[in-house]
């Protein structure tokens, strides 16, 4: 559905941070607490996909996107970094200070 | 519904050990994880309450029983443990291994 993707698009090209979510989901409450403890000045996007009208049409675009079928999904400086095992991977290393920071 | 209060009584009656759970939420995988990886000799019952017929049944009355509407709903030697998070912080304190291998 040409609408979704540009939804889709839209929400990653004009955020830092956006995050494809369910909001009853725990691993999706982690990365939303670590982006909010550690990044407190870094606005982030989150779309619950389980509160949104196209729920499962953004989830089926991500995954052809993005080759992920789970939330979280999630997008920093418009590069998929993938779930939360990933993000908190990348917290650890130091590389996701270096992402969110970068120039746009 | 009896019935539904009879199934639960019965499972938590009859296995050591007794998870609550969906079939897509890692929290619960964690949950599964940590028993099949440190108990491996302990029968776990698992009930994906997201494949059974009478799963939304089950959870509420195990919102009625426990107080907790959340899953993974766990169950060691007909106590309740509770959810992901208090399951790992028992298995740390080295409480988890007391309870697991208790008299019946
Ligand atoms: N390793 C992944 C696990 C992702 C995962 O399994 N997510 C589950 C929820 S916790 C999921 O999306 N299940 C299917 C669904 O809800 O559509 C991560 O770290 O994000
Ligand atoms: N701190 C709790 C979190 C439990 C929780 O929030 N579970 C979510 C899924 S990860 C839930 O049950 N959401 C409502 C539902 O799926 O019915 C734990 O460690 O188990
Ligand atoms: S639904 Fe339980 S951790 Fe995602």
């Amino acid at each position: 559905l040409a609408a979704t993707k540009e939804v889709v698009e839209t929400i990653i090209q004009d955020n830092r941070v956006a995050v494809f979510s369910k909001s009853w989901c725990s691993f999706c409450h982690s990365t939303k607490d670590l982006f909010n403890t550690n990044f407190p000045n870094t606005s982030i996007k989150v779309v619950e996909l389980d509160e949104h009208e196209d729920g499962s049409a953004i989830q089926a675009y991500l995954l052809e996107k993005t080759g992920q079928r789970t939330v979280p999904n999630i997008f920093v400086n418009r590069q998929h970094v993938g779930g939360n095992d990933d993000v908190h991977s990348m917290f650890r290393k130091g590389q996701l200070a270096k992402l969110v920071n970068s120039e746009a």
